[in-house]
């Protein structure tokens, strides 16, 4: 169809198959900032490390295959960190310890809105 | 994106939303799908805060980003966020973040502190409208109240920098408010209109229609629905009711 689309409103598509639903995790903010998020992403490491792969590959694109950008984050990114305001920075460093990821592709993962907005 | 705050004859407020996300962020040739949006469903999750063993509020996230796109704090609130496209964007903000200028605050981070510490509709509607940011962005907020002049909900339009509208339930439609991705007193982009789509269903659906389901049906209607939806979140304020589905868009089916 050529824009602009024109609806088609269903009224069949509740409830969705149950395989569309999502898992439920408990974070505890008594918790120190740091422990927080461990066992919600300690087996999403790689999933998250796709993610990030393909925003780089995004970003190395749109700047002519320039390594620059992707590199400052991965360097830069855990002075970045020192810069955000707690507990966020903590929650943050617990995120990269338990996915094993760099602290600057997390704080990058936290920043995407911002980033692409562009 | 597509937010919808919308009540029920009985005055029962409802929110529910499409995220939409990865435009341009690598398009499948094979499989007509966008990299990023396919990539991103593995990672929903829903987030139950806890203090002292009880709720604070319940988030739909991506597992390992801690901001907040997209939640409740049963009995009081909901919101959800909406990506507002500007010159003025959030490079902008974020080289300034980089270069020592930080006023702003990070998005995700502010409507993470907006949930953990506004204690109703009013008190997130003045930290989403006053604080400074590092982008602009939609904020879609409802409330618990639906009567008259009190009737709880709102989308308030961000710059950087300061509030630039705050359109009330009230005035846009009576028995519900809905937010895309582009300033409500503008016309869409019509190579991505989903704002007229989206209230033709609503009016096919009517206020009597009004649901978990009939709000699911309406963000399952293309274009509504299209190939950058990653999930549908729905959400009962009185009740502090979420559920979130993942959603896909089977061809025929637009890219945006």
């Amino acid at each position: 169809q050529i824009p602009p689309f024109t609806e088609e409103c269903v009224d069949n598509a509740y409830p969705p198959p149950e395989s569309r639903k999502v898992p439920s995790y408990v974070v505890n903010l008594d918790l120190p900032a740091a422990q927080r998020w461990t066992h919600v992403v300690k087996n999403k490491g790689p999933e998250i490390k796709k993610l990030l792969d393909e925003f780089k590959s995004f970003i190395s694109d749109i700047f002519n295959g320039s390594q620059a950008i992707v590199n400052f984050i991965d360097k830069e990114g855990p002075a970045f960190d020192e810069t955000l305001p707690q507990p966020f920075a903590d929650e943050m460093r617990g995120i990269a310890n338990a996915t094993g990821l760099k602290l600057g592709e997390i704080v990058f993962f936290n920043i995407f809105y911002e980033f692409f907005t562009v | 994106c597509t937010s919808i705050v919308a009540q029920d004859p009985k005055g029962t407020l409802y929110h529910a939303r499409n995220l939409d996300f990865g435009l341009f962020l690598g398009w499948d040739i094979k499989n007509n799908t966008w990299a990023v949006t396919e990539l991103l469903r593995p990672l929903v999750i829903i987030v139950d805060f806890q203090k002292g063993g009880q709720t604070v509020f319940k988030s739909v996230n991506f597992a390992g980003y801690i901001g907040i796109l997209t939640a409740i704090k049963p009995k009081l609130f909901t919101l959800t966020m909406n990506e507002r496209f500007n010159k003025d964007g959030g490079y902008i903000g974020l080289m300034e973040w980089i270069l020592g200028e930080r006023t702003g605050q990070w998005m995700g981070f502010l409507t993470r502190q907006v949930m953990e510490s506004a204690s109703g509709f009013l008190e997130a509607k003045v930290m989403l409208s006053n604080e400074e940011m590092l982008a602009p962005a939609y904020f879609i907020l409802g409330g618990n109240k639906t009567s008259g002049l009190y009737q709880q909900g709102c989308v308030i339009t961000r710059a950087r920098e300061f509030v630039v509208d705050v359109w009330d339930m009230e005035s846009a439609n009576g028995w519900y408010i809905l937010e895309t991705n582009y300033d409500h007193w503008s016309a869409p982009l019509f190579l991505d209109d989903r704002r007229t789509p989206a209230h033709h269903c609503m009016g096919n659906m009517t206020q009597q229609g009004v649901s978990i389901k009939g709000l699911h049906n309406v963000l399952s209607s293309r274009p509504v629905l299209n190939k950058l939806t990653t999930y549908t979140a729905l959400m009962q304020v009185d009740s502090g009711h979420l559920e979130v589905w993942l959603q896909y868009c089977p061809d025929p089916c637009i890219p945006w």
